[in-house]
């Protein structure tokens, strides 16, 4: 099952978290850049 | 001996006593900010907010300290992170702040938009704070003009909603985007210590002990942080679906999983919160496993290369009987091949994957229709 997972983390390398639309502590505004 | 034990243990519990107490003592920088130059940080350090007003002293620099969080990264701008990475710094100047009528800092938008404009044509000096494991680096951004024909074309498709910095962008897009947010947010973390019902959500889920840090959940629910708002959650959620952002220290990515929370309230795992449970420095992954990652990458998912490195030879070798019935005990010389084959070619085993119900890989990127 271990390697199963290794694969499967593997694969959302990549990936990113998108935080844009979570409620958040952060101040102000989101700005793109 | 088991005095020696014991003192020993109680010396370990003190000095984890003393670096908690030294974090949280208002005067001194925790530990996982030190990292950070001082230079960069001496504006927000010194912006008047001790002095203040409304009968509050914020006393504490630990949770006012703030820089600009990636809270989203485009495809192509990878040396950023979202969620662990925050800008403390261009060309390691501090990030431009104003402060408002109460004292409190804010960044100046207009001025970093300035800085890149300047920097049109050339490369930016960018300095980052991560919250793996506290770390500081500088990362180069090159910094592309737009040609007018772009500069047409934003204004007519100017987003009332979008919030302005009201300096216009003369650069191509970056490809990310900010918020300004206090560091400590990123040590909002819960370490998976062990997974304590069998079939329970964090095992049907996947979740690995010691190496998953649920790092977030949807809708921002962890945003404010707390030893118990984790469980706090999972009970509000009994007989629902839960959202939770998962990091693997090890493979040093995150994953969203969907854990089905039952009457219970209870998720199935101890976890770990606060100093020393926060998220590690990622072990440098060896050259060769590098090399080996790109090569998985490259590989496209078929069933047919599970036959690519089979020499022909080998195909149908005259195999005695006796070898087979080795194989169905399933003990050592298969436990050898499996090593030997480990991270040859996992096309294989990972079209099985497929077949099975494990979490999907993530989805294609679709092409933008901007």
């Amino acid at each position: 099952n271990m390697e199963v997972d290794r694969l499967m983390l593997d694969k959302w390398r990549q990936w990113n978290v998108d935080m844009t639309t979570w409620r958040s502590i952060g101040s102000g505004p989101i700005m793109e850049f | 001996m088991f005095r020696i034990a014991k003192n020993l243990v109680r010396t370990f519990e003190q000095s984890v006593q003393d670096t908690l107490a030294l974090s949280q003592d208002s005067g001194s920088l925790d530990a996982f900010f030190q990292s950070i130059p001082p230079n960069l940080l001496s504006a927000q350090l010194e912006s008047p907010v001790d002095a203040v007003s409304e009968g509050v002293k914020h006393t504490n620099v630990n949770e006012t300290l703030s820089g600009l969080r990636i809270v989203w990264v485009d495809e192509m701008q990878f040396q950023l992170q979202s969620f662990f990475d925050y800008i403390v710094g261009f060309n390691d100047d501090p990030v431009p702040v104003v402060n408002n009528q109460h004292g409190f800092s804010y960044p100046d938008y207009r001025r970093i938009t300035s800085i890149f404009n300047e920097h049109c044509g050339r490369t930016l000096k960018v300095n980052i704070w991560s919250a793996k494991g506290g770390t500081f680096r500088d990362e180069y951004v090159n910094v592309i003009s737009k040609d007018s024909n772009d500069l047409d074309d934003v204004s007519l498709n100017h987003d009332e909603r979008r919030p302005s910095s009201g300096e216009a962008h003369q650069f191509q897009a970056l490809g990310f985007k900010v918020q300004w947010t206090p560091l400590i947010a990123s040590t909002f973390t819960y370490h998976i210590l062990n997974v304590n019902i069998p079939d329970g959500p964090a095992q049907l889920a996947g979740l690995i002990p010691d190496e998953d840090y649920i790092i977030g959940c949807q809708d921002g629910l962890l945003a404010t942080g707390g030893e118990t708002l984790l469980q706090d959650i999972v009970r509000s959620r009994a007989n629902y679906d839960l959202v939770l952002y998962v990091y693997n220290k090890v493979s040093d990515c995150v994953r969203p999983i969907t854990v089905h929370i039952g009457p219970d309230g209870r998720l199935g795992c101890n976890v770990g919160y606060g100093f020393l449970h926060r998220i590690p420095t990622v072990k440098q992954r060896s050259q060769q496993g590098q090399q080996q990652q790109q090569e998985d990458d490259s590989v496209p998912f078929s069933a047919e290369s599970e036959t690519a490195f089979v020499p022909s030879a080998f195909t149908a070798p005259p195999v005695p009987t006796k070898k087979k019935s080795k194989n169905k005990k399933g003990s050592q010389p298969l436990a050898m091949d499996d090593y030997f084959n480990e991270g040859r070619d996992k096309s294989s085993a990972a079209a099985k994957l497929a077949e099975s119900d494990v979490t999907a890989p993530p989805p294609q990127k679709q092409p933008s229709s901007n």
